[in-house]
């Protein structure tokens, strides 16, 4: 699985829908002055991806992540959409799949893939053993790179297992 | 699950035999089980580090961007070993000098020829090795904005 | 003690209110006794701050580079009431980009003005601001040594 | 009180007597590649001036600032010298002092100011009050800047109360 696109609209600080398509091979960075707004964009993968720790997501609650303005500018609902396209994958498989989670101001959650909806169990078990799980040794936050040296040795075990 | 762990950290110890000279320019590093404990499945994982020309050295007498380089190091070879599809780094190259980012990027753009890789970074060097920029703005305050970016 | 943690915290509030804007070109930032606890001696203190043109916000929202300012703001205000004799700061401007890094120089040349500061830092853009430069290397794998350096 | 003069032998990765001259005034940068020896500097000078927790020092126990090589050449004590000028102080007050730590690896310890064996005690009461004691708002740490922001309330109090 490769991540083709990211679709973000009223999610942190991105109330307008954007969009990235990335390169399937190579180094892209993302790049631009404090507090634009790149590492919302790592959160909101995270997001998609399942995670549901608010605190992961530098959050106090769940529904911080929904955009809210200066000018007391609201959105209703936090939404983001990821393509991944599959590699080799079966004759009949589709090559693309898209996961969406979308979280409303009244506190309801919808997930869905490619336009259906599933539930966030459906979504887990879609990312378990691909190493892109949201706690996995692939997403590096902002300031943890060297957690990986100072963790302990039972917290390094379970960051090992889950590459084996 | 007992003989999973063991090969894991076998396969792991072999990419660091490469990577970790790669990032310090001589130096090893190895995974290792927690003396304590009788069963496998109940013991740690240490880290272990040798700088070149420098005695073997706990963890924390490191500064600040061994750390972060010997951290990349794990990082890297569990990659190499079973490369996720893609992977997000973000601002990791902080703590480094000029030469240690120059040996991040190389390593960075080996991996990046199997994997995705998607970095957030402001070293201008090491944007350079990027093939693809996203650059984000917030020209209306609060409220980001992509925008295409060139490089001078 | 009352009057003296009042005293204390209206005074940094003073300087706050200039040195916040000067790091972030507007905006505003002060401390203040939690509500929590009846008796003052009991009562912790909150840090709070408005970013130009964006909501108030609690402090973990922040960004790295933001948080990063906002602490060099709370510790330069302090600074300007009562001048420590000498400072030693380790790469605090690793977070801020480019602009903020000229405007945290900006304001460490008023500071020293009146007190001594000890800058340790990678940023070229930075170490140009200092009167005198101290080089450190190790020829010797693992023996610190002092170089004289001279800035190009 | 100025910083002057920072002398270190013995201490962590400095084997060899060296000296650092500071200037009375304005911006001294100290620069240098990855673990070449910069912030053992500044745990050299949080040492002189009297800290007690090998944590704060970035080791496990306080042996572990006394030089050890790679070769096995070690040396039998860490000294940090710190010579520092007082600022118009009375007439007959001398301009400078000096303030010596010595580790020995045996584990004795000497504390002395101006050549003279002090206790810890003496030390500590040097620095009271004027802002540079060990924990004080005057020394950041590698990486340690947010955590002015990240501390909790009652931290932050305790922060405020040292500068009153
Ligand atoms: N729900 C929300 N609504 C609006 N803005 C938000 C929301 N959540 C976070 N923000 C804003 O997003 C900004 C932080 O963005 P982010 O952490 O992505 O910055 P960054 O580009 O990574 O910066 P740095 O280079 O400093 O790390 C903050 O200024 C914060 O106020
Ligand atoms: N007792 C000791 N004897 C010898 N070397 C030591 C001792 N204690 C620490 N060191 C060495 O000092 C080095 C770390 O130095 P320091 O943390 O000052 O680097 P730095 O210049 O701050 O680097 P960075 O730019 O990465 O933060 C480590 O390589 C460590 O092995
Ligand atoms: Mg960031
Ligand atoms: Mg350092």
């Amino acid at each position: 699985m490769r991540l083709k696109r990211l679709t973000v609209k009223g999610f942190k600080s991105f109330p307008d829908r954007t969009s990235l398509t990335f390169p399937l091979q190579g180094i892209s960075a993302i790049v631009g002055p404090n507090g634009c707004g790149k590492s919302n964009i790592l959160d909101a993968i995270r997001w998609v991806l399942g995670e549901q720790s608010p605190k992961i997501l530098r959050a106090r609650s769940m529904e911080e992540v929904i955009y809210s303005g200066p000018n007391g500018r609201q959105v209703g609902y936090a939404e983001v959409s990821i393509v991944l396209e599959r590699e080799g994958g079966t004759e009949g498989e589709k090559k693309e799949i898209e996961v969406t989670r979308r979280l409303y101001r009244r506190g309801e959650a919808k997930y869905l893939i490619d336009g259906k909806l599933v539930r966030l169990k459906d979504i887990l078990y879609l990312f378990m053993d691909t190493g892109t799980g949201t706690r996995a040794y692939a997403l590096v936050d902002q300031g943890q790179v060297t957690r990986f040296v100072e963790m302990g040795p039972h917290e390094r075990r379970l960051l090992i297992e889950e590459a084996a | 699950c007992r003989t999973r762990l063991r090969e894991a950290l076998d396969g792991i110890n072999r990419q660091l035999e490469r990577v970790f000279p790669l990032l310090f320019e001589g130096g090893s590093a190895k995974l290792d089980l927690t003396k304590e404990g009788s069963d496998i499945l109940e013991k740690g994982i240490e880290f272990m580090v040798k700088l070149p020309g420098k005695a073997v050295r706990s963890l924390h007498l490191l500064s600040g961007g061994e750390k972060a380089l010997s951290a990349l190091s794990l990082i890297f070879s569990i990659f190499f070993l079973k490369p996720a599809p893609f992977c997000v780094l973000d601002e990791v190259d902080a703590a480094l000098d000029e030469s240690n980012c120059v040996r991040f990027s190389r390593l960075l753009t080996e991996i990046s020829k199997r994997s995705q890789v998607i970095l957030i970074t402001h070293n201008p060097r090491v944007m350079e090795t990027a093939h693809r920029l996203f650059g984000v703005t917030m020209e209306e305050k609060g409220v980001s904005k992509l925008v295409s970016v060139r490089l001078e």
